[in-house]
C-alpha cells in the first residue's frame, strides 16, 4: 500500500518538474529535485519507485517525460468536472482561484439555499438550488464535489452530493462527515497551518 | 530536529484529545489516539516523545494533562494577533472562520489597496489602506501575517509586513515569495488537496 505522504509528495514533485521544465531544462537528479522540495534524495527515489521505473541511475529523470507520467497516474490529464455546494466567501474564491483551472479541475455546477444567491450568474455558471443537485450532477456525470457551506448544512448537502454519484468530497466545513465506505472525503483545515506557524515562532521565542 | 510531519500531527493530536476530553474521558491509550488519527501507534509514541515524556508505559495518557502540553508547546495558550492583507473572496472567508478565533488567532488589523474597501470596517475592524501596514503592525506588535492578495502583489506587501516586524507569514498567493532567513512561510496551495483526490479516483478507475 503506498502511504498517503508519497501521495502528496506527487503533486509537489509535479510543480517542480513544471518550472524545471518552463525553466528549459531537460533532465533532472533526485538531489536537485530532493533540494528544490526540501526532502532528502533517498525520500525523492522511495516516493517514485511506487509508482513506476523512472529515470536510469546515475543519468537522472527525463524532465518532460516524467512530468507527463506523474500527471497521467493522478488522473490529471483529462478535464475534472466538480461540484461546489455553498457559494459564499469561500465559495466564490475558490470559484475564481486560478489554481483549480490550471490542472483541470472545472467547477460546472454551484449549488446554494439562499435565494439572493440562487439564479444568479456566477464565473458564466447559473447557480442552482441544493434541492436539485443529486438529479442535475447524475445529469452531468459529476464524480468531485467541493463543500463550502456551513457545518450546520455540510452533511445533508454530503449526503445529496452522493446520492448525485459524487465520489470525492473536499471538505471546508469543520465537522466530520459520515459517509458510506467507498466514498473518499479530504478535510481541509486552514487553522493548522497557522498552528504550525505558531510552533515554530514559539521554538524561536518569537511568540 | 524534529521532522515537519510530527508537527504537523501535533495539531491532528490535539484536535483528536480536545474530542476525547469533551466525551468525558480521562486517559487515552497511544493505539486508540493512532487509530482516530489513522496512524499506527508506534508513529504516535515517536511522535510524542520528540516533545516531552508524557504518559505512563502501560497507563496511557491523561487526557487534559497531554492537551495542555500540546497546546502551550505550539505556543496556542495564549491569544495571537493576526494581519490580514488582501480582504477580497478568501480574506472575508478568512476573517469569518470561526476555526482561527477559537485557537486564540485573532485578527487584528486588515490592509487592502482598493479605494472601496479601504475604511469599511470588518468584523469590528476598519480596512487599512496598505501603505500604512507596516507602521500598524509595528505599533500593535503583530508577529503572525496572512497574505490573501493577488500574485502580482503578494511580494511588495511581504516585504511590508516584514518591514512591520511580521516573522510568520501564511500564503495564499501561487507564487514563491523570497524572504529573508528567520522568516517562515507556510504556503497553502489547495489545489494539491484535489490532486490527492483525483489520485484517489483514478487509482479506482472512478475518474
Ligand atoms: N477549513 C478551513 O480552513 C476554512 C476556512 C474558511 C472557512 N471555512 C468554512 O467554510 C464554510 C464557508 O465559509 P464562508 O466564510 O464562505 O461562509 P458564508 O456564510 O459566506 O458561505 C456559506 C454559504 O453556504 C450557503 N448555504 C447554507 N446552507 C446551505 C445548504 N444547505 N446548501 C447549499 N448552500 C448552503 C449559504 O447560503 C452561503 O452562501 C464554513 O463552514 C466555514 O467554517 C473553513
Ligand atoms: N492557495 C489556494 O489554495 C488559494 C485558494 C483560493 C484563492 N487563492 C489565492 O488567494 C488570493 C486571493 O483570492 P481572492 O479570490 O480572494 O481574490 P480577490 O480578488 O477577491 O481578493 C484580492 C484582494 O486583494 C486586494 N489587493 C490587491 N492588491 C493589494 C495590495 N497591494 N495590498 C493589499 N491588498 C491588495 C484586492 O483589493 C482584493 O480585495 C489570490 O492570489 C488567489 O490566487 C489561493
Amino acid at each position: 500500500k503506498i502511504p498517503k505522504r508519497s501521495v502528496e509528495r506527487l503533486s509537489i514533485y509535479k510543480r517542480i518538474l513544471k518550472v524545471i521544465m518552463d525553466a528549459g531544462f531537460t533532465t533532472v537528479s533526485s538531489s536537485e529535485l530532493a533540494e528544490r522540495a526540501g526532502l532528502n534524495p533517498a525520500q525523492v527515489r522511495k516516493d517514485l519507485v511506487y509508482f513506476g521505473q523512472f529515470g536510469t541511475p546515475g543519468m537522472g529523470y527525463q524532465v518532460s517525460t516524467l512530468h507527463r507520467a506523474i500527471t497521467r497516474i493522478m488522473g490529471l490529464h483529462k478535464k475534472i468536472p466538480v461540484a461546489l455546494a455553498g457559494a459564499g466567501n469561500l465559495g466564490q474564491a475558490l470559484l475564481s482561484y486560478q489554481g483549480f483551472k490550471d490542472r483541470g479541475f472545472i467547477i460546472e455546477s454551484i449549488f446554494d439555499n439562499d435565494p439572493e444567491k440562487v439564479g444568479k450568474m456566477k464565473n458564466g455558471i447559473k447557480i442552482r438550488n441544493e434541492k436539485n443537485s443529486s438529479s442535475e450532477i447524475k445529469d452531468k456525470k459529476i464524480k468531485v464535489g467541493i463543500i463550502s457551506t456551513p457545518s450546520s448544512a455540510a452533511q445533508s448537502i454530503a449526503n445529496k452530493l452522493i446520492e448525485g454519484g459524487i465520489k470525492g468530497i473536499l471538505n471546508f466545513a469543520p465537522i466530520e462527515l459520515k459517509v458510506p465506505s467507498g466514498i473518499i472525503v479530504v478535510n481541509v483545515a486552514l487553522c493548522e497551518k497557522l498552528e504550525m506557524l505558531s510552533y515554530y515562532l514559539s521554538k524561536r521565542k518569537i511568540l
